[in-house]
């Protein structure tokens, strides 16, 4: 089962 | 001062169309190089970056960069009361707490003008690191509507698997599977038409098909769309903003978080 992931683990806060 | 004047003031309503349904407010950021928005969906789960460049409006002045802090379906229910053919300026003080849109029909023979109060937001910006993305696909839009739709019939997500030999989008769920293949056009006529497939690495990605449905909105913009995607790595879906006459005037950019093993 795959699980929605957010972007905030992706992006970092400019 | 800040005032823009689009001639192709369709071109704006569409943007609004394209965004409304994913974000419930956002801030204009407008400075010299044009007008910026960047916003994520409430759940963190999309982000939408927009850019409506200065030399593509006829007429732009920013005295000094402002945020305009805007709720969007107030701004696209006005904008809805523009016609197609409309020119739209758009206006605001330094310091203002309103905005103003006017519409012009294109014989000067009917102004309308309204005002709209803005909102003080606290906006947090994300840094999109520039990436080289491992498979770029670019597909017309109409295409890509059709295959994020068909699709949503079986499933709330699509399995996307670039390889050498073109682009696979798969679905599956109680009442069964499908999967749409595209190979890559031999030679098309019209660049609008055409599938293009630019890889350095096979790719395979899951995504959520509700966010790609709401992606989707921008297709009248745009007559391509062009998917970005590496492996674990939100998934950037651009649709360029061209006037009639193929002019680029900037862009609108999805990013989707990917779905992940846990």
């Amino acid at each position: 089962v795959k699980n929605q992931s957010t972007l905030t683990s992706f992006f970092k806060k400019a | 001062m800040f005032e823009a004047r689009l001639v192709e003031g369709s071109l704006l309503k569409k943007v609004m169309e394209s965004i409304k349904d994913l974000l419930n407010e956002a801030s204009w950021d407008c400075s010299g190089n044009g007008m910026c928005l960047q916003a994520m969906d409430s759940s963190h789960v999309a982000l939408v970056s927009l850019m409506l460049k200065s030399d593509g409006f006829e007429n732009y002045r920013c005295d000094r960069s402002i945020s305009l802090g805007i709720n969007l379906a107030s701004m696209s229910k006005i904008l809805k009361c523009a016609s197609n053919d409309d020119i739209i300026t758009i206006r605001a003080e330094d310091d203002a707490d309103a905005i103003t849109f006017m519409f012009e029909s294109p014989k000067q023979d009917r102004v309308s003008d309204y005002e709209m109060k803005l909102m003080n937001l606290d906006t947090e910006h994300l840094g999109i690191p520039d990436t080289e993305y491992a498979c770029v696909i670019k597909m017309p839009s109409g295409e890509f509507s059709r295959i994020c739709r068909d699709l949503s019939v079986l499933g709330d997500s699509v399995i996307i698997c670039c390889t050498k030999d073109g682009v696979r989008f798969s679905a599956k769920g109680d009442l069964g599977n499908g999967n749409i293949k595209l190979a890559q056009s031999a030679n098309v006529d019209k660049e609008e038409e055409a599938v293009v497939v630019d890889m350095r690495e096979a790719v395979t990605l899951t995504f959520s098909l509700r966010y790609l449905n709401f992606f989707t909105k921008a297709a009248p913009l745009s007559s391509q769309v062009s998917l970005s995607m590496s492996e674990d790595v939100p998934l950037m879906v651009e649709y360029k903003i061209n006037d009639k006459e193929g002019d680029s005037k900037g862009y609108v950019r999805y990013y989707l978080a990917p779905k992940i093993e846990d």
